[in-house]
């Protein structure tokens, strides 16, 4: 199932003016993460599609970032990362 | 209230560049 959100012309600049290494420190890259991802959560945890792929896909490619750096990163909640309220 | 979050099962999704 295709993703809904066009995840390829997006600024990731939220996430890679503050995610940077060699140390890519957790509060600010899981901070930066969240600031992008959670507006399309419903569709990012929506694993019958393709979302969640192709937008770490592009956070990669944008920022160059080493292949599983957030999700070995960033641990929040048991259930996820919690996203800030609306 | 709804908490929005993240799932960690589309975090996974970080691990692996070519998932089949």
């Amino acid at each position: 199932k295709p993703c809904p959100v066009d995840f390829e012309f997006m600024n990731y600049t939220i996430i890679t003016s503050r995610c940077k290494g060699p140390r890519y420190p957790a509060n600010l890259c899981c901070g930066a993460f969240k600031d992008f991802a959670c507006p399309y959560n419903d569709e990012l945890n929506d694993l019958s599609n393709e979302c969640s792929s192709t937008m770490f896909s592009y956070i990669n490619l944008y920022g160059n970032y080493p292949p599983g750096l957030f999700s070995s990163l960033c641990r929040d909640d048991k259930i996820g990362l919690i996203c800030p309220a609306l | 209230s709804n908490q929005r979050y993240i799932s960690y099962g589309a975090l996974s999704k970080n691990n692996v560049p070519c998932s089949r």
